[in-house]
């Protein structure tokens, strides 16, 4: 779930 | 209308094998710059983005911007039907809801057309942020597939861990532990051979093989791959296709719950 988060914050909606 | 032609259906069919592992349908979007992908995987763990530059093609012609939903595995059973030495046409009309392939052999002497219906995804939107690497790290692809097929017998992650004296990549698990250290070269014969590393500082991360292992099916479209990493961000694996563009994976490092 941890990865999931980084990967989302990463390519958050521009 | 869009049309994009390649002379050899080779570099598109590698480019499939490259992503179906990780997407079953993907967007196309087209544009007068060129071909895009970016797709999360289907577990949301990591993200493809491809780019085919329209100068990279034979022909190009994209007179509106068109989107083109497309089964992943569809596709691939298509252009399978194409030899390696084909040449391959994808022409889409605006607003149309297939897709068309045409395979020409080399002396034009057998000519098939395949037509694929379209998807209808629902785009996400994503964006990719402009990022500082404390480390990069060029290395033979060919090397790189054969690190990670060797460690995933040892267990499921990978940990890479770059210096400035050069790059080791670890795995251990039931049966033991296995490191490979690859020191930055001073010189070679060949430059696809060469491990060149850039580092402002050290970076050590955990990810999935499995994943890895699914990004080293880019290797055949480039002699050299580049892994890009920083605390706490995705790891970027690129592959640049000759000519063309370039195929960049993000992976997410494994955290400790």
């Amino acid at each position: 779930a941890k990865n999931q988060k980084v990967i989302t914050q990463f390519f958050k909606n521009p | 209308m869009f049309e994009a032609r390649l002379l050899r259906s080779s570099i598109l069919k590698k480019v499939l094998e490259a992503i179906k592992d990780l997407l079953t349908q993907a967007t196309f979007d087209c544009d007068d710059n060129g071909i895009q992908l970016q797709a999360m995987d289907n577990s949301h763990v990591s993200l493809v983005s491809l780019t085919l530059r329209a100068d990279g093609f034979d022909k190009y012609r994209c007179d509106r911007n068109i989107s083109l939903g497309m089964n992943l595995s569809s596709m691939s059973k298509i252009l399978k039907c194409a030899g390696d030495k084909d040449t391959v046409t994808m022409k889409a009309q605006d607003n149309a809801d297939t897709v068309t392939f045409v395979f020409e052999s080399p002396n034009q002497e057998k000519v098939s057309d395949y037509e694929m219906k379209l998807m209808n995804l629902d785009l996400e939107h994503l964006g990719i942020p402009e990022t500082e690497y404390s480390c990069t790290i060029r290395l033979s692809s060919a090397e790189f597939a054969r690190i990670c097929r060797d460690l995933s017998q040892f267990g499921e992650s990978i940990v890479i861990s770059c210096t400035k004296e050069g790059v080791r990549f670890s795995a251990s698990g039931d049966i033991g532990s296995a490191n490979i250290a690859l020191a930055q070269t001073a010189s070679v014969d060949k430059e696809e051979e060469a491990v060149v590393i850039e580092m402002e500082e050290p970076v050590t991360l955990t990810f999935a093989c499995q994943y890895l292992n699914y990004f080293t099916k880019a290797t055949s479209l480039s002699p050299q791959v580049q892994l890009s990493m920083s605390a706490d961000v995705p790891l970027v694996v690129e592959y640049r296709i000759p000519d063309i563009g370039h195929i960049r994976y993000y992976l997410a490092p494994k955290i400790d719950d």
